[in-house]
This record gives structure tokens, sequence and C-alpha cells, in this order.
């Protein structure tokens, strides 16, 4: 099963 | 006091029409360093980014940092009222909860301005990295709209791949299964035309077509298109705004669980 990632898992808040 | 003259008004035009697809509302920031906007789309998987710096505008007065609220489908109904040779400016006033799109014809004959109504916008401003990527391909912005439109056709999703013989981008679904390899061909007299591969290490990552395909509403803007690739990273897809800045667009990958 493929997942989708999310942006926030990369960038984080600042 | 904000008042921002754009002599070349039809990038404003094209670059909202290059973003408002994925994002609907956002915030437009204005600082000394240029107009720019950060904003993620609602299912936060991709990320837009622009920077319009002050040096490309004729005119560039920003007093003070200022954050501006708007649906970017009202601004897009706006500025497709100006003239593809429009100089267009915004202009905005502290405290106010307006901003103000003027378009003037090339010959100075029609000035019109339309106001448009701002809005409170929350949102997370995110910090995003400086990162070496394992590969960064260059190739025509056409030929990539090209791809993603003809992958989305037989399949949902997009395996990138580089390798030292290219970039592949392939599909597959029900009707079966599509591979595009692009090779690097910088030796063409016409640079526009030139796809480009860097590779420091192999990359295969899977991206939604969906988020790709909208991507590609910036054709426009420029004709070539930088797309960078690290096996940990979100793909950075950019979009270079002639002497200007850029549009670029980070898309999370997929995984297999």
């Amino acid at each position: 099963v493929q997942i989708q990632l999310t942006i926030g898992r990369f960038f984080g808040c600042c | 006091m904000l008042e921002l003259r754009l002599v070349q008004g039809s990038l404003l035009k094209k670059v909202l029409e290059a973003i408002r697809e994925l994002v609907n509302d956002a915030n437009f920031d204005c600082s000394a360093t240029g107009f720019s906007l950060q904003a993620m789309d609602s299912s936060h998987v991709a990320l837009v980014a622009l920077l319009l710096r002050s040096e490309g505008f004729e005119h560039y007065r920003c007093d003070r940092n200022i954050s501006m609220g708007m649906s970017l489908n009202n601004m897009a109904k706006m500025l497709r009222c100006a003239g593809n040779d429009d100089i267009i400016t915004v202009k905005g006033d502290d405290g106010s909860d307006t901003v103000t799109f003027m378009f003037e014809s090339p010959t100075q004959d029609k000035i019109s301005d339309f106001e448009m109504k701002l809005m409170d916008i929350d949102s997370e401003h995110l910090g995003i990295p400086e990162a070496e990527y394992h590969a960064i391909v260059r190739m025509p912005s056409a030929e990539f709209a090209r791809i993603c439109k003809d992958l989305s056709s037989i399949g949902d999703t997009v395996v990138i791949s580089v390798t030292k013989e290219g970039v592949k981008f392939s599909t597959k679904g029900d009707i079966g299964t599509a591979n595009i390899v692009c090779r690097q061909n910088s030796s063409v007299d016409k640079p526009e035309e030139a796809t480009t591969v860097e590779m420091n290490e192999p990359v295969s990552l899977t991206f939604a077509l969906r988020y790709m395909n909208s991507f590609t509403k910036a054709t426009p803007l420029s004709n070539q298109v930088t797309i960078s690739l690290s096996n940990e990273l979100p793909v950075v897809v950019e979009y270079k705004i002639a002497e200007m800045g850029y549009v670029r667009f980070y898309l999370a990958p997929k995984i297999e669980e």
C-alpha cells in the first residue's frame, strides 16, 4: 500500500 | 504604505494562474527583499514558494513588512482584467483591509483601478532547509508538462528515477504501463531546449501526478523547469521568473508501507 507523506513531515514550523 | 510597479504586468497574471489551482487563499508578504508567498495546498502535501525580488520592479516601495491575505481566485479575477501588455501597480495602505491593483495600458490611454478586499488568513510559515540534492534535472518546461499530462491518462502516480542514463518517468494503471526516458542533450544549440541531468546519487521517488499536473500551470513563466530530487526529501519543481525570482513547488513523496 502506498501512503502519501505530508510536507510537515519534512519542513518544520518556524 | 506599499506601492509596487511592475512594467511586465503579464508576469503577475501568469504567477496567479500558476498557483491558484493549488492554493485557494494565501498571505502575500512584502518586505525590502521583495513580494513573496509561501502556502500549502489544503491537504498539506504540496507547498508553493513564490519570490518576486524588489529589484525586478520598476518602482518598489514597502515602508514596513506587511502581510496581505488574498483569495487567489478573486485576485486572478481582477488580474484577468489587465491586458497582457499593461503595467500593473499593487498598492496598499497600512491598516487597510483592501489592496488596489492599477492597470495602465502601454500608451497610457486607459487606466483602471480594481480594489480587492483582503482577508485574515491563519497560515503557518514553514522553514525550508537548504539541501544538497542527489539529482538535479533541467529540461524544457513544455516537455515536462507534456510528460505529466500523458502519464496521467495511464496512472495516478509517477516514479521519477535518475540514473547516469538520464531521467525516467514511469507510471502504471489498469490499462497498462508507461516509461518515458529523457536523456541529456546539452549539446543542442538552443539552451531552452536542453535537458541536463546532474546526479550525485541515483534517486527513485514516487509522486502523485495530480499535483505534478497542477505545478505545470506555471509552464508559461519559464522555458525551462528544474526538478531537484533527494531520496529523503520532497521534490522541488522550480520555474524561474526572468530577472525577478521564482515559483517553487515542493511535493512530498508517496512511500510503500
